[in-house]
């Protein structure tokens, strides 16, 4: 797809910055379009990614892995109790 | 609790970096939060070694990506010390990990916890009280746009795949909201944070937490 031929072919067309910032600027238009009367609740619009397509992004930025953690309990406050 | 908490007041947490086009955001927060760690001790805050953790974390991808536990667990495991950012600089590729003798001066940790606290949000800013700044792990798919507010739509919590610092609350509006410290620089966002709502796991925010005990 688009993010692995990102990954692979380096710097990008004009475009293909200009094609995935006119996707970036709809995807705005639809974020902020559905809750505008909600006060202090989140902006989207142009900033640094603007330019990438959504996959592009995912590919360079989002890497984070998750394993399972073991939900919380009250052992949490024995375990600190245990630290030395 | 309190109704507002966050740990940039006491200025125990570092200025807000940029990983640039390496997906190491697992070693920001994981490094992010030994520095607060340690400044909460009373050490002087500085900026620890991120490159160090991406070139010789173990079970850890580099720029290629990598997890948080894995990174606390080899900090743990191995008592490696982070030397401070100037001693080995961040340059956004991977690298040949630099070993340093152990006569050396770093910052290692005594230990960490990681846990899943959805469903009891209240009792991860009691650990944000206790421990300080924690690590987290959200789905961030959305935050390609965003620009301020509180985010509290467009965030599921399906597929956490961005690591992240929680510095912080605030419940004195009618939204409460993590204070969350990002990694792509400080023009993004809130000055480099987003702010996320409190009390229904947005983007996961409480699916992957971890602390660090120094």
């Amino acid at each position: 797809g688009r993010s692995a031929a990102f990954a692979r072919t380096g710097p990008r067309s004009r475009e293909q910055q200009a094609a995935a910032f006119r996707e970036s600027l709809n995807r705005h238009r639809y974020l902020n379009s559905l809750f505008p009367s909600e006060n202090s609740t989140a902006v989207y619009g142009i900033n640094q990614f603007s330019y990438l397509f959504p996959e592009e992004f995912k590919a360079v930025y989002l890497k984070s892995e998750t394993s399972r953690f073991p939900k919380y309990s009250a052992d949490l406050q024995t375990f600190i109790s245990k630290l030395p | 609790l309190p109704l507002r908490f966050d740990w940039r007041d006491k200025h125990v947490v570092t200025q807000v970096r940029n990983q640039q086009m390496c997906g190491g955001c697992w070693a920001f927060s994981v490094v992010g939060a030994v520095e607060s760690a340690y400044a909460i001790k009373g050490k002087p805050l500085e900026d620890l070694s991120v490159q160090q953790v991406i070139d010789c974390s173990y079970n850890n991808y580099g720029c290629n990506g990598g997890s948080t536990l894995n990174a606390l667990n080899w900090l743990n495991k191995t008592q490696v010390k982070l030397v401070r950012d100037s001693e080995y600089p961040f340059k956004a590729q991977n690298g040949l990990c630099l070993y340093f003798a152990d006569t050396h001066s770093g910052f290692s940790i005594k230990g960490y916890s990681a846990h899943d606290f959805s469903d009891q949000e209240d009792e991860m800013a009691k650990a944000l009280l206790t421990f300080g700044p924690l690590v987290g792990i959200v789905d961030a798919v959305s935050w390609q746009d965003y620009l301020g507010g509180i985010i509290q739509h467009h965030c599921s919590s399906g597929e956490a795949n961005h690591a992240i610092i929680i510095t912080g609350f605030d419940k004195t509006g009618s939204t409460p909201y993590w204070i969350v410290r990002n990694s792509w620089g400080s023009s993004w966002g809130v000055d480099g944070y987003a702010h996320v709502k409190m009390g229904d796991n947005t983007c996961g925010i409480a699916d992957f937490v971890s602390a660090v005990f120094v």
